[in-house]
């Protein structure tokens, strides 16, 4: 299966919470999410690694607008379940890379980071689909980041 | 803009690699990726979460008879870039809900995520896209799990 990679995709409306230190066990993940179903917050990405010595952090992204609110929603569920703390983060950007066959393609995984890199951009999260890579990047790097990506597969004009 | 769920898909080709301890600067997650790329492994998810006093983990999944080389090819790189260790991981699997906007709807996230809670499973790593939520589970919950979702999501006969 060939690659194409069709283009890049800036995502400058968005704002990242995480909830650290979440004990990893069922149901912590439901009554995080409830609460953020119930509070009518629209999400995007969301992210949770494997845990480390039973905790593990819950991160997602909402519009630019809403990380407070979505934080302060969660205070109460912190303490219910035991987490650490919650915290909101502005100024972030979501760059994506679209194509098919990324997934049998490990390579273009490797030169968007490559690409980053070379451009002193720091990934703050990752998260894959199919279709798409995205990183989380800090929203003054987004511009640079796109020209960048743009350049080293060859999309110019798209 | 109306939630339409398709179904629940359960891919058990599924092993995954965690890196943990991996610095926060830029250039790290393109080592990692350019090793796994010139190995010829194909990745499927991956996931990284934000850095906690300048540190993460990056995970990633690759078929299921694949996580042991992978772990071996970024034994050196580990050491390179002065991560803590590497780790491959068998028996797992990831189970997807599939549907059509769901990013507007916080509610179906929560809901999958009660409904393995309700059947007693442990979510191991979260991973999203515009069209799917994704779970890492324990190959051994994945019937059972796939079952739950179908009921809850109402989608028995699909
Ligand atoms: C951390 C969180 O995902 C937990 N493992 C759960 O199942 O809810
Ligand atoms: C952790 C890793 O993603 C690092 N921040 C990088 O940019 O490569």
């Amino acid at each position: 299966e060939d690659v194409v990679i069709r283009g890049v995709a800036v995502d400058k409306n968005q704002a990242k919470v995480t909830i650290a230190g979440v004990p990893d066990k069922p149901g912590i993940a439901a009554q995080v999410f409830k609460t953020i179903a119930d509070a009518n917050i629209n999400i995007d990405v969301i992210v949770q690694n494997v845990s480390e010595k039973g905790f593990t952090d819950i991160s997602f992204t909402v519009g630019s607008t809403e990380a407070g609110k979505a934080a302060k929603v969660l205070q109460p569920v912190v303490k219910n379940i035991g987490a650490r703390e919650v915290t909101a983060t502005e100024g972030i950007a979501k760059l994506s890379v679209v194509g098919i066959g990324m997934r049998s393609h490990p390579g273009v995984a490797a030169k968007m980071f490559e690409t980053l890199a070379a451009t002193g951009i720091n990934i703050g999260m990752i998260s894959t689909s199919e279709i798409k890579i995205s990183v989380i990047i800090a929203l003054a790097d987004a511009e640079k980041a796109a020209r960048a990506i743009h350049d080293a597969f060859g999309l110019s004009g798209k």
